[in-house]
C-alpha cells in the first residue's frame, strides 16, 4: 500500500548493511483525542520472511514498552553502539526466525502520543489493550501481507498483564468476527507480574535464599506484610525498605552483573 | 548501560526524520522509561491478578509459554512459580534440564496448556543476558516442540 511505502525506512544513520526490510510509523488509534502509536516493523532476514510469523513485543514499564528495550537491547537486529552514533548487527536477532513489531504503547512512551492532555492521567490496563487492538487492526489493513499469518505476542515483565490481556481481546474479537484476519498463535511471556500475592512472596523468598538479605530482614518482612491487603501497610513498605539497605549496590534486574555508573 | 545508548541515539534529529517519528514535535525528550506515564498509572484498573485470563486462554488452546531468567530479583523465578502453582495445572513432561550449545541452558517443565522455561544466568531481560539461549527458546516456543534435552 501506499502509506506502508512510506513508513519504509531507507535507512539508519550508522546502520550497516543489510538484507531486510525495515518500516516504521505512527497509527492513529483514537482520532477524536488525537492518540497515535509508533511501531517499528523489522522484516525477517530470512530468504523467505513472507514465510514467517509476525511477532510483537511489548516490554514492561507500565510506561516502558519502548524500542529501547525489546529492539535496541534485546531481540532486534541492531545494537547501538557507545557513542550513541552507530548501529551494529546482533547476531542472535530474533528476525531470522520472524518478522519483528515493536510497539511503543501506551501514549507517552517514546515517540508515541496524544493530542489530549489528560490522556497522559488515565492510562491503565484497560485502555493499554483496546488501543493495542485498535493499533493490530488498522496496522494489518496497512500492511495486509500480515493478515491471517501465524501471530504470536511476547514480552516481559509488567508486559505479564499487558500480553495476556491484548490476547484476551483479540481472541474475543476474533469470536466476534466472520473472517478475522489477526491469526493469533499463541504467546510468551518472561519474568512477568502475574499474580501480587504470589509475586511478592516468591520475591521475598527469592532474596533470602540467594542470600541477599539477611534472616532478620526477612523475618521482618513475613511478619508485617499481608500482600493480599488492597494497599501495604506502613511497617510493611519500611520492612521492605530497610531489607533493601542489605542488597548493597547492585543492580537488582541481575544481581550479579555490575551496575552501570 | 545500553538504555544510556538509545536515550542519545533515539533523541539524533536526523533518525527521527529516518524512522518518521516526532512529525508533531512532541514537547519532551524520547525516553526509555516514562516516568509520566508510570506515576499517572490507574492501578485501579489494573488486576491483582492475571490468573483467570491465563486459564480462560488455556482453554481457548493458544500456546502459552513463560520463562524466567534466574538472576533477577525483581520478579525472581520463585515469584513466577507460586503464582504458576495456583494455576494447579497437571504436568505433561517433568522437570528437566534443557541445553543451549554444550550448557545447561535452564530447566523446563510442561503443564497441559503452558509451558515453563528457566534461563540460567540471564536477568529481567532474558535475551540481553543470554541471546542464544533466548534464541532457542524461541524457536522451540514456535515450532511448538520441548527445549533440546542434550547437546
Amino acid at each position: 500500500t501506499k502509506e506502508q511505502e512510506e513508513d519504509r525506512i531507507k535507512a539508519l544513520p550508522g546502520q550497516p548493511k543489510v538484507g531486510f526490510s525495515q518500516f516504521s510509523g505512527y497509527v492513529t488509534v483514537n482520532e477524536s483525542h488525537g492518540r497515535s502509536l509508533f511501531y517499528w516493523l523489522t522484516e525477517s532476514s530470512s530468504h523467505s520472511p513472507h514465510t514467517k510469523p509476525l511477532l510483537l513485543w511489548l516490554n514492561g514499564g507500565p510506561g516502558c514498552s519502548s524500542i529501547a528495550y525489546g529492539a535496541s537491547e534485546e531481540i532486534g537486529p541492531f545494537r547501538i553502539s557507545k557513542t550513541g552514533y552507530n548501529l551494529y548487527l546482533n547476531n542472535f536477532s530474533w528476525n531470522t526466525e520472524v518478522n519483528l513489531l515493536f510497539l511503543e504503547s501506551p501514549v507517552g512512551v517514546g515517540f508515541s502520543y496524544t493530542n489530549t492532555s489528560s490522556d497522559f492521567e488515565e492510562s491503565g490496563d484497560e485502555r493499554t489493550a483496546q488501543d493495542n487492538l485498535i493499533f493490530l487492526i488498522s496496522w494489518m489493513s496497512r500492511f495486509p501481507q500480515y493478515q491471517y499469518r501465524d501471530f504470536y505476542i511476547v514480552g516481559e515483565s509488567y508486559a505479564g498483564h499487558y500480553v495476556p490481556q491484548l490476547a484476551k481481546k483479540i481472541h474475543e474479537y476474533n469470536k466476534d468476527c466472520k473472517n478475522p484476519v489477526i491469526n493469533l498463535k499463541g504467546f510468551m511471556v518472561g519474568n512477568p507480574e502475574m499474580d501480587k500475592n504470589n509475586d511478592k512472596i516468591g520475591t521475598i523468598t527469592y532474596w533470602w535464599s540467594h542470600a541477599m538479605i539477611s534472616d532478620a530482614s526477612y523475618n521482618s518482612i513475613l511478619e508485617k506484610c499481608d500482600f493480599t491487603a488492597e494497599r501495604f501497610s506502613k511497617e510493611c513498605n519500611s520492612a521492605i525498605y530497610d531489607a533493601a539497605a542489605d542488597f548493597g549496590d547492585i543492580d537488582q534486574y541481575s544481581i550479579y552483573t555490575p551496575k552501570c555508573v | 548501560c545500553t538504555e544510556n545508548y538509545a536515550e542519545i541515539y533515539y533523541n539524533r534529529p536526523e533518525v527521527q526524520r529516518a524512522m518518521h517519528a516526532n512529525h508533531t514535535v512532541i514537547p519532551y525528550k524520547w525516553t526509555a522509561c516514562s516516568d509520566s506515564v508510570f506515576d499517572n498509572w490507574n492501578w485501579r484498573d489494573s488486576d491483582n491478578s492475571m490468573l483467570p485470563i491465563y486459564k480462560e486462554l488455556i482453554a481457548a488452546g493458544l500456546r502459552i509459554w513463560v520463562y524466567s531468567g534466574d538472576t533477577d530479583s525483581v520478579i525472581p523465578v520463585t515469584a513466577t512459580r507460586f503464582s504458576l502453582s495456583k494455576l494447579n495445572l497437571t504436568v505433561k513432561t517433568r522437570w528437566y534440564p534443557w541445553y543451549s550449545g554444550n550448557q545447561v541452558g535452564g530447566r523446563t517443565e510442561v503443564y497441559e496448556g503452558l509451558t515453563f522455561v528457566t534461563v540460567r544466568g540471564a536477568g529481567h531481560e532474558v535475551p540481553f543476558f543470554q541471546p542464544q539461549s533466548a534464541l532457542i527458546l524461541l524457536r522451540s516456543f514456535l515450532a511448538g516442540k520441548e527445549l533440546p534435552r542434550s547437546y
